[in-house]
């Protein structure tokens, strides 16, 4: 029996709406410990990686591990039918063919039942090891949003550009080019406005602005993005939850 | 241009 409640709706709807423009078919597994996922976008460029820790549920229970495979336009549909601030609660038995969502406004004493059908998703779970980078940055992912949407309007791919104290976005299109110069710095009282650089190796990356304007949409979660980078595996860009995160691995492009 | 890795070349079983 699993039986997951969130304090508020709105945070697996902003969980949902990271991720459901890049992928579609996700099998969320319920452990004791929370519930993971995964899942690669069709053209084998873009991993996404979810895990929901325990803490971030109002109330958590899960008996007996539980694979719930979900279509996320499905899905999207019922959550859309939640008001924001509705407690959510996930319920499935241990052979579920469908799984419950059940809104409570327990303002109004309104309570809304909805039964989504599940589906046999062939995919394989990937182990991801640790990875070695050589860049890590840290920033406000409202930043890093507006960097993304502002220069994929020049091209389709968005340089990458680290240096010791310098961290630089260049996109050069058809219709000109743009650049973003940041340097990392220390808000004292807005310590969620700093931007911080741990650099073993400069990188010079490549990736493409499609894969990037996916990956914002993850901002809604957290004030702070992670990015870390390295010539030799995959940006990974992460959105930390209360307990968990909400992970994307991106292949760059490479000049042959 | 540059082209386009996929995730296979980093991870095996993708």
């Amino acid at each position: 029996m699993l039986e997951a409640k969130f304090e508020e709706a709105s945070l697996f709807k902003k969980i949902i709406d990271g991720f459901k423009d890049c992928v579609q078919l996700v099998n969320f597994q319920c452990k004791e410990d929370g519930i993971i996922a995964q899942a690669v976008d069709d053209s084998r460029v873009l991993l996404v990686s979810l895990e929901i820790g325990i803490e971030a549920f109002q109330e958590y229970r899960c008996d007996h591990p539980v694979t719930l495979g979900i279509d996320l336009n499905s899905l999207s549909k019922v959550l859309r039918c939640g008001n924001n601030s509705d407690t959510l609660t996930l319920i499935a038995d241990d052979t579920p063919d469908s799984v419950l969502l059940l809104f409570e406004d327990t303002k109004k004493d309104r309570i809304a039942e909805y039964s989504l059908k599940l589906m046999d998703i062939d995919a394989d779970f990937l182990k991801i090891e640790e990875l070695a980078y050589d860049t890590t940055l840290l920033m406000p992912s409202s930043e890093f949003t507006k960097i993304v949407r502002d220069l994929s309007q020049f091209s389709d791919s968005l340089n990458i550009m680290i240096t010791k104290e310098t961290i630089k976005f260049v996109a050069d299109g058809d219709i000109g080019s743009g650049s973003v110069i940041l340097k990392p710095f220390v808000n004292m009282d807005k310590p969620e406005e700093s931007i911080k650089l741990e650099m073993d190796q400069p990188v010079d990356l490549t990736f493409g602005s499609k894969y990037l304007q996916d990956i914002v949409k993850g901002s809604a979660l957290s004030e702070k993005v992670g990015v870390r980078l390295s010539s030799e595996a995959p940006a990974l860009f992460q959105f930390d939850l209360k307990s968990g995160y909400l992970q994307f691995f991106l292949a760059p492009k490479f000049n042959d | 241009p540059a082209k386009q890795a996929t995730l296979a070349k980093f991870f095996s079983s993708v």
